[in-house]
């Protein structure tokens, strides 16, 4: 028996907004210490990384492990049709070919029940190595999301530069060229809105801009976003949701062949 | 030209 249950379906919402354009389907792996998902985009050149700790949940059960295989489009649009402040439950029955969902009210006054159909999803598992980065950019999740955004109205990839003085982000195209430049915050009044630039080395590294523009819509995650950049390692960009756990992005690098 | 590798190709399997 897995059986799930969180206060408020805001926070599912915002996940489930967060990864679902990008992956089609996957497999919530369901054990005693929480929910976990590794999907990758349909052309194999990103991943994302979901946890969510049983300790982030009002109520946690999972007797055995079990894969729910789910197709995100399905599970998103359900969950939408919850009010913000629903608790939800996930529930399955070890050999069960369903996910329950129920959402309760704050009253206690309507409750309402779902269930979706899981699916086989044929998804490799992929054992992610704790990686040297050379750099790690913390800055306002809304400023990353505005910045990738509006490079993309110029070109498909973005190159990012991060020296002591700060991390550039500059793009090419067919109409011409851009760049924007963030210092690092100087007094941070609200660590939330600070820009925090850690050096190991500087690095330079070029992305597909469209995945950056992706994950940048997971800004309701959390106010602040770390992209992590190492030499021969994907780009982590990380949203961290408190106790709950967090959502992670990895992106190969384009590089020079 | 720029290339992207797989993602598979920087992470093992588990």
């Amino acid at each position: 028996m897995f059986e799930a249950r969180v206060a408020q379906a805001e926070i599912l919402k915002k996940i489930l907004d967060s990864v679902r354009e990008l992956v089609e389907q996957g497999n919530l792996d369901c054990s005693g210490t929480g929910i976990s998902l590794q999907a990758m985009d349909s052309s194999h050149v990103s991943l994302v990384a979901l946890l969510l700790k049983s300790e982030g949940f009002e109520r946690y059960r999972c007797d055995r492990s079990i894969n729910l295989g789910i197709n995100m489009q399905s599970l998103g649009k359900i969950v939408k049709t919850a009010g913000n402040h629903d608790a939800i439950t996930l529930s399955s029955e070890d050999k069960g070919d369903v996910l329950g969902l129920m959402f309760e009210s704050t009253e206690q006054d309507k409750v309402s029940n779902y269930e979706i159909k899981l699916m086989d999803v044929d998804a490799e598992q992929l054992a992610i190595p704790v990686a040297e980065y050379s750099v790690c950019v913390r800055m306002p999740s809304a400023e990353f999301a505005r910045i990738t955004r509006d490079l993309s109205t110029i070109g498909d990839s973005v190159l990012i530069s991060c020296t002591k003085d700060g991390v550039q982000f500059s793009t090419t195209g067919d109409t011409g060229s851009g760049s924007i430049v963030l210092r690092q915050s100087s007094s941070v009044d609200d660590e939330k809105k600070a820009v925090v630039i850690e050096v190991q080395e500087p690095i330079s590294l070029s992305f597909a801009t469209k995945f950056l523009v992706q994950f940048s819509k997971s800004a309701a995650l959390n106010e602040s976003v770390t992209l992590n950049l190492g030499d021969g390692v994907p780009l982590m960009v990380e949203y961290p949701m408190k106790e709950m756990g967090y959502v992670r992005f990895y992106l190969a690098p384009k590089l020079s062949n | 030209i720029p290339v992207q590798k797989n993602i598979t190709s920087y992470f093992g399997n588990r």
